[in-house]
């Protein structure tokens, strides 16, 4: 029994024991934040006092870069420091800040300009914001798919928090709703997490889909060959009960590639424990924390960090990650689709991915070569 | 001709209010994206070193190395430098991979030299930020030599964290 998701809990489920924390010298992992959204540095030591002590864990950051700024700690930085730091335990953990010190500055593309000039950068980063395609320009989007390509030859992996909006939902017009794809969520050179719920709220049941949990199909970009069988598996097992094909781009970049617990989480912001806090934002963290954890141990056994996770994860076709198969997300609410997007299925699918994480099984999985 | 964002949605989000046009000498930074060379070896390179089955697995790049790669050839910089310099803006610093360029110019500068931009400010929560309320456009000798230039239109995006306290309580 418990009365919300806690670093502990989170351990459990995922069969994370007391032993899962890193030691490597090499290795660190980070979190962006973006306009006015800081951390505080008492609010992390003080969520590690009331949920860290069942684990070894680090309860200061390591290096900040940019300006943190003075006003209230953020729910989302807090969510996200305190979250990564509880599954990527021990690993020192950078946060980027972006308050925006010029009133024209794009806090998302001077993060993106950043990683091009900065020669050592953790291995893994969580970034937990996005905007719809439909309100970017195509030549935006693809420049920073481009970055994004930069980073991966790099080594870097970079995990998007889905969105919380399900499929969403596009007024294309008066008459025809579309569904509305977010992006970086989109791109094909990231790894988009997902969000799930357990079962039974108050126990570490299975998990099944949390309804918010971002998912579809872009508009923008292609599908990328590593995840066009799985794609295919999805559409042919669910066609009967598929969305209308007006609503969404078969052939586009599907998203997302895993997922995580989403739902009820305790978070620590202005010295308060606060609870119920949802979305992507918390199961992106989590996930990219565990990467940080494997990549530690691939770095303790002489071999290269994971890098852009999606080939790899793909290959595994679902070893290794809890399957959910329960639930659907949100959608358009109008007569045709009637507020109900994807469902979940056996193996991949547009609401969860592939699946979340079994920590040791993925360890196994991915300490090979 | 010259619009190189000619998709870009320049609607304001609901939760951002105008409140009017900026000052003519007010400071602004904008980004410049230059056009790299090589992207497809670079998207090639990506999936031989991230693919497992691949000899290549692991092999990742420095950063010179993806800077020697994608770094834009002399003749855009050359091109989008001599039309910056030529609009007296010189206060640019650009990054390891020279791709982007960051430069500091004024309002009134950055109008003549993005015909159609109009420099707005808008607030939301106390936060204040500087936009363009209308397309920008380049001249036709530089578009080819860039992507998009940042800093004029895309607000800061949302963060992912959803308010299920209303679904909850409209559940109840």
């Amino acid at each position: 029994f418990h009365l919300g998701v806690t670093p502990s809990v989170l351990r459990a489920r995922y069969n994370m024991t007391a032993a899962d924390v890193g030691s490597a010298q090499n290795n660190s992992q980070a979190v962006a934040q973006f306009l006015e959204q800081y951390y505080s540095p008492a609010d992390l030591a003080e969520f590690m006092s009331l949920y860290g002590g069942s684990f070894q864990h680090l309860s200061k950051v390591d290096r900040v870069v940019g300006t943190q700024g003075t006003g209230k700690a953020g729910l989302e930085a807090s969510l996200d420091v305190e979250y990564i730091m509880s599954t990527g335990a021990s690993i020192p953990t950078w946060v980027f800040t972006n308050p925006g010190r010029h009133e024209s500055q794009e806090p998302f593309l001077r993060w993106v300009v950043l990683l091009s000039n900065m020669s050592d950068l953790p291995w893994v980063h969580t970034i937990s914001y996005g905007d719809d395609e439909d309100s970017l320009s195509t030549a935006y989007m693809q420049r920073i798919n481009t970055e994004f390509m930069k980073a991966g030859v790099r080594g870097l992996s970079l995990l998007f928090a889905s969105g919380d909006s399900g499929a969403g939902c596009w007024h294309m017009t008066k008459e025809q709703n579309s569904f509305r794809p977010s992006f970086p969520a989109s791109s094909p050179y990231v790894t988009t997490v997902g969000g799930t719920s357990f079962k039974n709220p108050f126990k570490v049941t299975y998990e099944v889909t949390d309804y918010i949990s971002g998912g579809g199909f872009s508009n923008v970009f292609k599908m990328p060959d590593y995840q066009a069988s799985a794609v295919a598996g999805y559409l042919k097992t669910v066609a009967a009960t598929l969305p209308p094909k007006s609503y969404f781009n078969v052939s586009g970049r599907a998203y997302p590639d895993m997922a995580a617990l989403s739902d009820n989480y305790w978070v620590v912001v202005n010295r308060v424990p606060v609870p119920w806090v949802s979305g992507t934002s918390a199961s992106t963290p989590v996930v990219g924390g565990m990467f940080a954890l494997i990549n530690d141990k691939r770095l303790m056994k002489g071999l290269p960090v994971l890098g852009f996770l999606n080939p790899r994860l793909y290959k595994l076709k679902g070893q290794a990650l809890f399957d959910v198969t329960e639930g659907c997300h949100l959608a358009c609410l109008d007569e045709q689709v009637q507020g109900q997007g994807f469902c979940s299925a056996p193996a991949w699918d547009p609401v969860t991915g592939w699946g979340t994480p079994n920590y040791p099984e993925l360890l196994t999985a991915l300490l090979a070569p | 001709s010259g619009y190189l964002e000619y998709d870009q949605n320049v609607l304001v989000p609901a939760d951002w209010t105008r409140v009017g046009r900026v000052n003519p000498t007010e400071k602004l930074e904008l980004t410049f994206a230059l056009t790299q060379q090589n992207v497809d070896v670079l998207e090639e390179t990506l999936r031989v070193v991230s693919d497992p089955d691949s000899p290549q697995y692991g092999k990742y790049l420095q950063l010179e190395e993806v800077a020697s790669l994608v770094r834009p050839s002399d003749v855009s910089q050359k091109a989008v430098r001599s039309w910056l310099q030529s609009h007296g803006v010189t206060n640019c610093s650009t990054v390891h991979t020279q791709d982007f360029l960051q430069c500091n110019l004024t309002a009134e500068v950055a109008e003549v030299l993005l015909p159609g931009s109009k420099f707005q400010r808008y607030l939301r929560d106390g936060h204040s930020i500087v936009r363009s309320s209308a397309p920008y456009s380049v001249p036709d000798d530089v578009a080819q030599h860039l992507d998009f230039v940042g800093g004029l239109h895309r607000f800061p995006p949302r963060g992912h964290k959803a308010s299920k306290e209303m679904h909850r309580s409209d559940n109840t």
